[in-house]
């Protein structure tokens, strides 16, 4: 994946989970994917408060894309 | 370290996340 991928991905799936285009995801965001992608309610919630590195609870592009990019980086590893 | 237990769980779970969306994304056009 290119870096303009990567980042139109992030644009994309950002948008994906903030369907009100508040410019921020919150927790009940998150819970509204349950049933789209095969987790559960308690793992989205964890992915919540993984990806909410300064715990506000709200989600920002920043922090969504640097999850996502940490994630990339650890596949790309192992 | 009962910290990085949660770490190491909370990656996976991130993977999954990511891959779901992933797979979402490519598997309906």
């Amino acid at each position: 994946l290119g870096e303009n991928t990567i980042l139109e991905k992030t644009h994309e799936f950002f948008q994906m989970c903030d369907i009100e285009n508040k410019g921020f995801i919150s927790r009940r965001d998150m819970q509204r994917l349950n049933g789209g992608l095969p987790l559960s309610a308690e793992e989205l919630e964890n992915v919540f408060d993984t990806l909410d590195s300064d715990g506000n609870g709200y989600l920002t592009l920043d922090e969504f894309s640097s999850g996502f990019s940490k994630f990339l980086f650890g596949r790309k590893i192992s | 370290d009962p910290n990085m237990k949660a770490g190491a769980a909370n990656e996976g779970v991130l993977a999954n996340f990511f891959n779901s969306l992933l797979s979402k994304k490519t598997g309906s056009p």
